[in-house]
């Protein structure tokens, strides 16, 4: 048993650790941080920390993982569920330990027959018995069954003198479910009587840590497997030096041929040329436009446009039309 | 980094996760002292690289120069040390490794 703040904490101590705050360091049980940390985050900084400083290996291992419950209601009674798949199959457990935080507590203290002998005397009530032993059950279940699981232990827990944190060792019940391919366990504490866990605040929930050695950890590149979570070829999910699908790909591909009119220079009108003659004539601007406006005709398409552009531009040179007064005044300019 | 020693040697590197995207999951250590092995491995080596034989006979070949093209050996990390590293797993639950070879101690020519 180890004896542990008992701390108010939010699921989300996780993040708390990664905020860095500093763990408050815990003065015994009282202590309640101002700042929310649950055990287990508590504990596995520590474990940490224990190896940063001395070089410990935690359970003579290279691996620790931590499991935090999820609480659930069934038939009134309070059922923890670790989800132990993260495991790696390169990791061999070595020591499992189950943190549960536990406090003595007694039954209901029953009345007395209370016989009224004087006015004044007022009811005695027993004096509370000893207090309620609790039983550690655990059963195993693969992902997809809905029973309650396969029973893989049961342990009597002597009452504590008051609330601490205690472990257990479920060593060979975590193997023996692994061993199974059952990697959900669920953890009871029973007693008898009406549950009291319903009112057990979140940071008070049990967890389970596993000790292992990852064989795979000498591997060259073995940070990669953990810790390296992104890969440049992973973000299209296409193999690497694949083209990327065009079905898949979600960037818009666009058509290179022009679909619609486009906005060019080519002044409206271009495209009438009078009846090609024998040789080709130089066309004085006047013969070619013989009004300063002209009405847009419809465009013909942007090949036979660009054929007969080329022919114009390559017959004469377009001289641009402006009227007389605009003229004048280029000129004097 | 200008002031460094040519002859193959440790220098000094400081890795800041927060700089490779892994901040996210790695609660701690923050950043670490990997340091990074360079310089030369050039004939005649001091005894300082401590090569290995291969490295020794390897770097007279290129020096006697009869067969050309062979390089000269590498300045690779000779002792490295672990590094603990605590983080986030793929369901959030807290998990600390001991990784080994994380950090360089001495380097060598090979």
């Amino acid at each position: 048993s180890h004896m542990a703040p008992a701390r108010s904490s939010s699921p989300e101590a996780s993040e708390n650790l990664l905020g860095h705050k500093d763990p408050p360091h815990s003065q015994g049980n009282t202590a309640s941080a101002p700042e929310a940390q649950d055990m287990l985050s508590v504990h596995m900084l520590r474990l940490y920390e224990k190896y940063s400083r001395r070089g410990a290996r935690p359970g003579g291992g290279n691996t620790v993982r931590s499991f935090r419950a999820r609480l659930e209601m069934i038939d009134q009674k309070a059922m923890y569920f670790f989800n132990l798949t993260s495991m790696q199959d390169s990791e061999m457990i070595l020591t499992a330990t189950f943190h549960f935080y536990s406090e003595p507590w007694w039954p209901r203290a029953r009345e007395a027959p209370c016989k009224q002998r004087a006015k004044n005397a007022s009811c005695r009530l027993l004096p509370p018995g000893l207090p309620t032993r609790q039983h550690l059950v655990f059963h195993s279940l693969s992902q997809n069954t809905a029973t309650h699981g396969l029973l893989r232990g049961a342990m009597a827990l002597t009452p504590p003198p008051k609330g601490l944190w205690q472990a257990k060792d479920i060593s060979p019940i975590v193997k023996a479910a692994r061993r199974d391919g059952e990697l959900l366990l669920s953890a009871q504490l029973e007693s008898g009587e009406k549950d009291p866990e319903v009112s057990r605040p979140n940071h008070q929930a049990p967890y389970i840590l596993i000790y292992a050695n990852d064989l795979a950890i000498s591997e060259p590149n073995s940070v990669a497997v953990t810790l390296q979570r992104y890969d440049p070829f992973q973000a299209g999910d296409t193999e690497p030096g694949a083209a990327p699908n065009s079905s898949v790909d979600p960037r818009v591909r666009r058509a290179t041929q022009a679909t619609g009119p486009l906005q060019d220079n080519e002044l409206p009108g271009l495209d009438e040329r009078p009846a090609h003659t024998s040789h080709t004539q130089h066309y004085h601007k006047h013969e070619l436009w013989p009004s300063p406006f002209r009405a847009l005709k419809p465009r013909v398409g942007r090949k036979d446009r660009r054929k007969k552009g080329q022919d114009v531009f390559l017959a004469s040179s377009q001289v641009l039309n402006f009227d007389e007064q605009t003229m004048q005044k280029a000129r004097r300019k | 980094q200008w002031d460094e020693p040519r002859v193959c040697s440790r220098r000094y590197l400081k890795v800041d996760f927060a700089d490779i995207g892994w901040n996210e999951w790695i609660i701690s250590p923050k950043s670490f002292d990997a340091y990074y092995c360079a310089g030369a491995c050039e004939f005649p080596m001091p005894k300082i690289v401590r090569p290995s034989n291969h490295a020794t006979i390897q770097s007279i070949v290129r020096a006697v120069g009869i067969i050309p093209g062979i390089p000269e050996p590498c300045c690779v990390p000779d002792k490295m040390n672990s590094l603990g590293v605590l983080f986030l797993d793929e369901n959030r639950n807290v998990v600390l490794k001991v990784y080994p070879n994380m950090s360089v101690e001495t380097c060598a020519c090979r």
